[in-house]
């Protein structure tokens, strides 16, 4: 069998506009704007709270409308990627 | 040519002597500093003014060897979300990995402490992003730290290297990727380099690895100070180059920072590899700090050299270098890399032209390889996409296939070059095929592009498989990357940035829009009128499956048992595709291909498959050991004659090696015992001439002139002991004394002197009071009954046994 996917609490969201309306954004949906992703402009590091730290299936919510928001051109709820040193 | 003399430089950290792929300081061993860092020192090159990072666990920015180099600008704790990057510290150091890894770019020099990196004078930073959960998010934000303030991003780590994993970069980090060859170092591109897999064992491919198989890094493999392949190193089309590192137990090791401001030379993989490389970069980023990210990888296959490493697949492709699948171009020279970046001049402008194979489904049989070709003119049509000079060669695919580890894939260029993109992968029994999987091979460097390529899929299956289901090559896109004129040739030209970086658009697609989802062909099955599915073209008699009068696949059972038609034979059965039977497998057999005993493919339970002659029997072959899980005899360690539930658990060894617990370890010549802490033979203490530890009471056998006295060996006999050769031994050994002696010279009745309270009587120790004590007839009737030959009565009768004979 395939390994499950582990989902975590952390979403990558792209959003147009600046950090302002990231801010904002994540504030409308219970998020919490942890900043840019990198050097990847418009792409932000969002992490909810009241969501499970790690779980089987990916969240549904309130929160999971944020990818909806016409504001919102792509969000990816972010899974745990297993990796090893060499 | 290697300069050997050891007085050249030297530096006065205590493992400056063990770094021996840096300089030789054993005139009686074969110098093996062909890396030749020495030399690019002697030019001045040391990486001032480059910065590292090295992205792992941390980074021990207080370590004494690394605090002077130490950048805080170019560190970051991406699991803590704050900027000191200092490990998390636990009873089993699990965090010092990123620790190790920097001291071999930027250990400090001649401060007598450990070692000295190969960049000493570069800045050096950490990015702690593998102590916590891994995320796209985690390894974007980390590749994307400063990318105009780090030069170079090290990583060594990856999907597992299991042999049956296959993942690499998500989304994010793609882009992460290509923004930082954009825009990184000022535009003139980041340089990632990562460490190449440690899944030799388990038959792993790093081209099932996205990240060492990204034209973006560069992947680096290594070999042993001897030159052979490493235990743990895979095979793969897409490293670049090659450094020393770790081997067997008897090949020297690398030596390196540590956490808890120590020094080690413990095992180090792969995963030491990759920074001595950012290290070599880095001196060459010194000598030109205008080169390019393809530039630097320009050097490196110009540079690096096959010297002495054995690979049986080393070949000249047709743009004149030498390469091969454990090594890339070969060892690193980072002489050359600095003689050649200082004169260096840009690489034309990447080009990258795709060309995409019709949509028509080509079946993948079993035993069979599958060609399929495609040609193309490099795009020359298209100014702005013409490749003649090849760089990297991609090769995106979609195969569905019931099991992707029987399949192996080769590209062959229309040079003839042939790369094998994925080998055959024991391990991995995943039906998902490949979903717009990446291969890429640096093989084809050089060469031209035009011309006819040949993808060649072979199917091989390792155990039984539904025979029906066929894999399918659904589509196939070959990527060229390379320039439209001669990369060395044109350095007359300028080039402007924005031409040179034609990077195709971030992968990230647009909300609503998903990928097209995975082409499933139904599979065409005949019915007939009533008919049951499995009867054939002469119809039936009932509805059922046994009503058939022929059957499409298989008919099972016997005219007297009844008939009935199935699709595929149940487990003891195999199919005779000519007779469309389902026959009996030998007894004991659960899959086969024939009846015989020696066409099992699988057990029952309670018996083993024995792949020596794919025989089923209740115990395995000498060498190897029944695996309960998988049912099969499975080969012990090499070194191993005889193993228990695993292959590395020995119970007996093959000439040459001895049993140490349960591994087998080299036997040691005399006088030397093998340290399983060191992985090496050490000398046994002088008194011994075999041994089981380094202490005096560790001896099996004496030196010469030594004898054995309980457990120890001595020169003498101490008082109390005589020296004696028991038959059966050649070891001389002091054997004790009758009791209550002080010393004696043999056995029994033989003593010279005797302790307090004893007297000596016929060499014998008698007590004093006890034998002025003992009654006449009481010993006449003593002796008479044989008693004197009692100790006992011996004592109580000394002058009646002993004085009066």
């Amino acid at each position: 069998l395939p390994p499950r996917n582990v989902y975590t609490n952390h979403w990558a969201v792209r959003i147009e506009g600046g950090h302002e309306e990231a801010d904002k954004l994540a504030a409308k949906y219970g998020y919490n704007n942890l900043g840019q992703i990198g050097s990847l402009e418009d792409h932000y590091h969002f992490h909810h709270s009241h969501v499970v730290r790690r779980a089987a299936f990916s969240s549904r919510g309130t929160h999971s409308f944020i990818h909806m928001d016409p504001k919102v051109s792509w969000s990816e709820q972010q899974l745990v990627k297993p990796r090893v040193k060499r | 040519y290697t300069r050997n003399d050891p007085n050249f430089i030297h530096f006065n950290d205590p493992k400056w002597s063990n770094m021996w792929y840096i300089h030789c300081t054993d005139k009686n061993n074969r110098c093996r500093s062909e890396m030749n860092i020495l030399a690019a020192w002697q030019r001045g090159y040391t990486g001032r003014n480059v910065v590292v990072t090295i992205l792992d666990d941390g980074i021990e920015r207080n370590h004494p060897d690394l605090a002077q180099n130490y950048d805080q600008l170019a560190s970051y704790d991406v699991n803590g979300n704050d900027p000191d990057p200092t490990p998390r510290y636990d009873s089993s150091n699990e965090n010092k990995h990123g620790t190790r890894c920097a001291g071999e770019v930027a250990a400090v020099a001649n401060n007598s402490h450990c070692i000295v990196g190969i960049a000493y004078n570069a800045r050096i930073g950490g990015i702690r992003m593998l102590d916590g959960d891994v995320t796209d998010v985690v390894e974007a934000k980390s590749l994307g730290i400063r990318p105009d303030y780090i030069d170079i991003y090290s990583a060594s780590w990856g999907p597992d290297d299991d042999g049956k994993t296959v993942d690499g970069p998500g989304p994010l980090v793609k882009q992460a990727f290509e923004m930082g060859i954009k825009k990184g170092r000022k535009g003139l591109g980041s340089i990632f380099v990562w460490a190449s897999g440690n899944g030799g064992r388990q038959g792993d491919h790093c081209s099932c690895d996205g990240y060492t198989n990204s034209i973006y890094t560069i992947s680096i493999s290594s070999t042993t100070e001897n030159g052979n392949k490493p235990w743990y190193l895979e095979v793969c089309s897409s490293t670049l180059a090659t450094t020393y590192s770790s081997g067997e137990f008897y090949d020297r090791k690398i030596v390196t920072t540590d956490l808890r401001q120590r020094c080690t030379d413990g095992h180090t993989g792969t995963s030491v590899s990759a920074p001595m490389v950012a290290g070599v970069i880095a001196l060459a980023l010194e000598a030109n700090p205008l080169i390019t990210w393809r530039d630097v990888q320009h050097l490196l296959v110009r540079t690096s050299r096959p010297v002495h490493l054995k690979a049986n697949d080393w070949k000249n492709n047709a743009g004149g270098h030498r390469v091969s699948h454990l090594y890339g171009f070969g060892l690193v020279d980072a002489e050359a890399m600095v003689v050649e970046a200082k004169k260096w001049r840009r690489v034309p402008p990447q080009h990258t032209c795709t060309k995409a194979s019709d949509r028509r489904t080509r079946y993948i049989r079993a035993d069979q390889t599958l060609n399929s070709t495609m040609s193309t003119s490099g795009c020359s049509e298209q100014a702005e996409q013409h490749v003649s000079y090849l760089e990297h060669v991609v090769v995106r695919v979609v195969i569905a296939h019931q099991r992707r580890g029987d399949l192996e894939i080769n590209l062959v260029s229309p040079s003839g070059t042939r790369s094998q993109l994925l080998a055959k992968r024991l391990f991995d029994n995943s039906y998902e095929g490949f979903r717009n999987w990446e291969f890429m091979t640096v093989h084809c460097w050089g060469e031209k592009a035009e011309g006819q390529w040949t993808l060649e899929i072979t199917d091989s299956p390792s155990q039984l498989r539904n025979p029906e289901v066929l894999g399918k090559l659904k589509e196939w896109t070959l990527i060229l990357y390379g320039t439209s004129e001669h990369p060395y040739q044109s350095h007359g030209a300028q080039h402007s940035r924005s031409r040179m970086l034609e990077i195709p658009n971030p992968s990230l697609e647009p909300k609503g829009l998903e990928r097209p989802t995975e082409h499933h062909e139904e599979e065409e099955e005949e019915y007939s009128g009533t008919c049951h599915s499995e009867c054939g073209d002469q119809g039936c008699d009932g509805p059922d499956a046994d009503h058939c009068l022929n059957c499409i696949h298989y008919s099972l059972g016997s005219l007297k048992t009844g008939r009935t038609c199935v699709s595929h034979c149940p487990l003891g059965y195999h199919e005779d595709s000519g007779a469309r039977r389902c026959r009996r497998c030998h007894k004991g057999c659960e899959r086969c291909v024939g009846r015989s005993p020696t066409e099992c493919q699988s057990c029952r339970r309670g018996l083993y498959f024995n792949p020596l002659n794919s025989s089923c029997s209740e115990t395995c072959p000498l060498g190897y050991f029944a695996d309960e899980i998988q049912r099969q005899c499975l080969k012990c360690h090499e070194n191993c004659v005889k193993c228990l539930r695993d292959s590395d658990r020995c119970t007996a060894c093959n000439e040459g090696f001895s049993l140490a617990g349960m591994t087998c370890v080299p036997k040691c010549s005399n006088g030397t015992f093998f340290h399983l802490e060191e992985m090496k033979c050490s000398p046994c203490h002088t008194s011994c001439s075999t041994c089981t530890g380094p202490g005096k009471e560790e001896c099996i056998q004496c030196a010469r002139d030594f004898l054995q006295q309980e457990w120890r060996c001595v020169q003498t006999c101490a008082p109390g002991y005589f020296s004696g050769e028991p038959a059966g031994y050649t070891q001389h050994m002091c054997r004790k004394c009758e009791e209550n002696c002080l010393s004696c010279d043999g056995p029994g009745t033989s003593c010279t002197k005797c302790k307090d309270g004893y007297n000596l009587f016929s060499r014998t120790c008698i007590v004093n009071a006890t034998c002025n004590n003992a009654d006449e007839l009481f010993c006449e009737m003593v002796k008479s009954n044989r008693l004197c030959e009692k100790k006992l009565f011996r004592q109580f009768c000394c002058r009646t046994c002993l004085m009066t004979g």
